[in-house]
């Protein structure tokens, strides 16, 4: 899975996802890069992509609740992301995501056992940074 | 107003015997589509018009699993899927069961852009594929030798279970668990 997340100079957010699902997969299985509200949201407070187990990220919703507790509950960007990957993923999901915040935040989570493929991300400000994290 | 920001992902893998050659190929590649993202930001191009740009950067490197280079289904055929969402007024488009469109994310935005639904899939949303004009391509342009090898070895390790690889040596040294089986048995995603 790839994903990117964006905020303009205007402070509009976008996110995209893209799969190819997952090895030996039903022919028809349908994933979550696909969902909007699951692997993919974005709204005029930020913007989210997820990887990972789709299974699990469909039950639990991840794209939309990280906005949902920006906008219902007030938490920052990185909180959110963190409540998300703490709380969402009941049943053992193992996922992870990228979001960016109207402010120009950036955050990252994960709860599987790295990014191994990687995330890279870039801020206005002079931020960079380009990893495989774990 | 915080000025821009971007990230990109090239999937949460949960292999951690992942080559150093393969995370350094990664590293590369993630840095030249965050590069090409910073500099349509730096432009004044629009967030939607960003994550477009970089998730087709992503689907023609074969490197990661989307586009080119995507996990295979039990059939040995590639079934693509994407998304794409603009905050600003909440638009979306989706699209899934491709087998010959060549970069899913920008069908994704044309059925967000051009039809009057969110989310298409399998021969409808190749229908519409064609009827915009995108470029196709035939299914083996999506298929690597890799992914044919990692699903011979699925096949070869269970004939029952989908969705899984076979446990390589990850297994006894990481014995979390991912819906009852070892992760280890989890293509790298």
């Amino acid at each position: 899975t790839v994903g990117c997340v964006a905020v303009d100079s205007n402070g509009r957010c976008a996110a995209a996802t893209s799969t190819g699902g997952l090895m030996n997969k039903m022919s028809g299985r349908i994933g979550d890069s696909p969902l909007i509200g699951a692997g993919t949201y974005a709204c005029d407070v930020c913007g989210v992509s997820c990887t990972g187990e789709g299974e699990a990220i469909i039950r639990g919703t991840l794209a939309r609740d990280v906005a949902a507790l920006m906008e219902y509950k007030g938490l920052s960007l990185e909180g959110a992301v963190d409540f998300v990957i703490k709380n969402r993923l009941d049943g053992g999901g193992k996922a992870g995501l990228i979001a960016v915040s109207n402010q120009g935040e950036v955050a990252c989570g994960f709860n599987s056992v790295g990014m191994f493929r990687g995330s890279a991300s870039a801020s206005q400000g002079g931020f960079m940074e380009v990893g495989i994290w774990e | 107003m915080g000025g821009w920001a971007i990230a990109v992902h090239g999937g949460a893998g949960v292999d951690p015997n992942l080559p150093m050659e393969r995370q350094e190929e990664a590293k590369k590649l993630l840095t030249r589509c965050l590069n090409l993202g910073i500099s349509a930001l730096r432009t004044g191009a629009s967030a939607v018009d960003v994550v477009e740009l970089v998730v087709r950067e992503l689907e023609t490197d074969p490197l990661f699993n989307s586009g080119r280079g995507s996990a295979l289904t039990e059939r040995a055929t590639v079934e693509m899927e994407a998304s794409i969402m603009d905050g600003h007024g909440r638009r979306c488009g989706a699209v899934s069961g491709l087998t010959k469109v060549k970069n899913p994310v920008s069908l994704a935005r044309l059925v967000m852009e051009k039809s009057p639904h969110s989310y298409l899939a399998f021969s409808g949303a190749e229908d519409f594929a064609k009827q915009q004009g995108v470029e196709m391509v035939e299914n083996d342009y999506f298929i690597t030798e890799e992914n044919v090898a990692m699903l011979k070895l699925a096949k070869e390790t269970n004939s029952i279970l989908f969705d899984y690889r076979i446990p390589c040596s990850a297994e006894a040294e990481f014995p979390i668990k991912m819906n009852g089986l070892p992760i280890s048995v989890y293509a790298p995603e």
